[in-house]
């Protein structure tokens, strides 16, 4: 209820200059791209931010070669199984990581350059009906997947050889997960959000599930992007892609709400909302970086937000190549990656 | 731990909710 009397303030409009065009990047043999992400990199003692790209049956590593300008570095070949993620691992070098599978993840693949035997390579780390997945700090990786009885959640850490060392399984809650997110500055604390609409905290070190609060039903289908602890009250950003439009604060995208971990209450903290001439319809796709928002619209737009203020603060409309497919932020908030289906990423400074 | 509008609060919820949770 507290959440629902918030109303969400747009600061004189979004501004489209809040993004700069620092420099764009095509893949000419790209037939379909389902996902863009950026990775450090380090060769000959350099190390440097590098753009991925993936499309169904191929992933390609970018480098830098001037300042507006890319080159693909290499491409692993995965024609088996189509790519549908690119799974980003924070504190990570050399290193990307990916979800293959049809509807559903059926196999996580980490993509490495191996510097004994001076190739690059390809290692599955983990198969099944996945449901969910995410890369932690401290090169860890937690997962669930579901077999017709049950529910597995598992945390497993990777090594610098593409392998996985030691395993965690943690304790399933009842309902399917959908989304994980660490909680920044607490190692051992994990959330997440359910099919039922509830956030559920573990500790990953002992494998505990602490705590399961319901999200609300106003907004069903929720998922959780990212979790901070504060003051004792515990933060976690959601975006909603089927949320209802309400006259009180229009479509909610993202909410940032307040929860508290030992009583279960929680009370809306701000909302982030569809920018005028773009609600009705959801959007498709959302990423979120420290306290920026950023989507993809079904009106094939972009839209940028600052999550604490519930500002839309930029707007890239639809271009001449089309619809934007894909928005990511780069890793460290170095900028915002917007991609279109057909292989063309523009990168933004924000 | 002190009270707020969302019950009692405190700076080591994590703490102690692994101590009461089933291991």
């Amino acid at each position: 209820d507290a959440a629902e009397q918030l109303t969400p303030v747009l600061l004189d409009g979004p501004r489209e200059e809040s993004l700069q065009l620092v420099s764009e990047l095509k893949d000419s043999s790209c037939s379909c791209a389902v996902d863009v992400s950026t990775v450090w990199w380090e060769a000959a003692g350099c190390r440097e931010l590098r753009v991925v790209t993936a499309s169904e049956s191929a992933v390609s590593l970018w480098e830098p070669l001037a300042p507006d300008c890319w080159g693909k570095v290499y491409t692993w070949h995965l024609r088996e199984i189509p790519v549908i993620q690119i799974i980003s691992l924070p504190d990570t070098c050399n290193l990307v990581c990916v979800a293959l599978g049809e509807l559903e993840i059926g196999e996580i693949r980490l993509l490495l350059y191996s510097c004994e035997t001076d190739s690059f390579k390809h290692s599955v780390v983990k198969t099944g009906n996945i449901k969910a997945v995410v890369g932690l700090k401290d090169w860890r990786l937690v997962s669930s997947s579901r077999t017709m009885q049950e529910q597995q959640v598992e945390m497993v850490s990777l090594s610098e050889t593409g392998g996985s060392k030691d395993g965690q399984t943690l304790m399933p809650p009842e309902e399917t997960v959908t989304a994980f997110a660490e909680v920044e500055g607490m190692r051992e604390a994990l959330v997440g959000t359910t099919a039922g609409n509830s956030v559920v905290v573990w500790n990953l070190k002992t494998g505990q599930l602490l705590r399961k609060m319901h999200v609300g039903y106003s907004y069903p289908a929720s998922i959780c992007h990212r979790a901070y602890s504060d003051s004792g009250l515990l933060f976690v950003v959601l975006s909603h892609p089927l949320a209802k439009e309400s006259e009180s604060c229009g479509s909610p995208a993202f909410r940032v709400v307040a929860f508290n971990p030992l009583t279960g209450r929680s009370a809306g903290v701000m909302f982030s909302c569809l920018p005028p001439g773009h609600a009705g319809r959801q959007y498709l796709e959302g990423d979120v970086w420290d306290t920026a928002g950023a989507a993809v619209l079904t009106s094939g737009a972009v839209a940028v937000w600052d999550l604490l203020r519930g500002w839309c603060t930029a707007v890239l409309p639809p271009g001449p190549a089309g619809h934007w497919a894909l928005a990511r932020w780069a890793t460290g908030g170095a900028g915002l990656l917007a991609g279109h289906r057909d292989g063309t990423v523009h990168l933004y400074r924000y | 731990c002190s009270e707020t509008d969302l019950g009692p609060i405190s700076l080591n919820w994590f703490e102690e909710l692994s101590a009461e949770a089933p291991p």
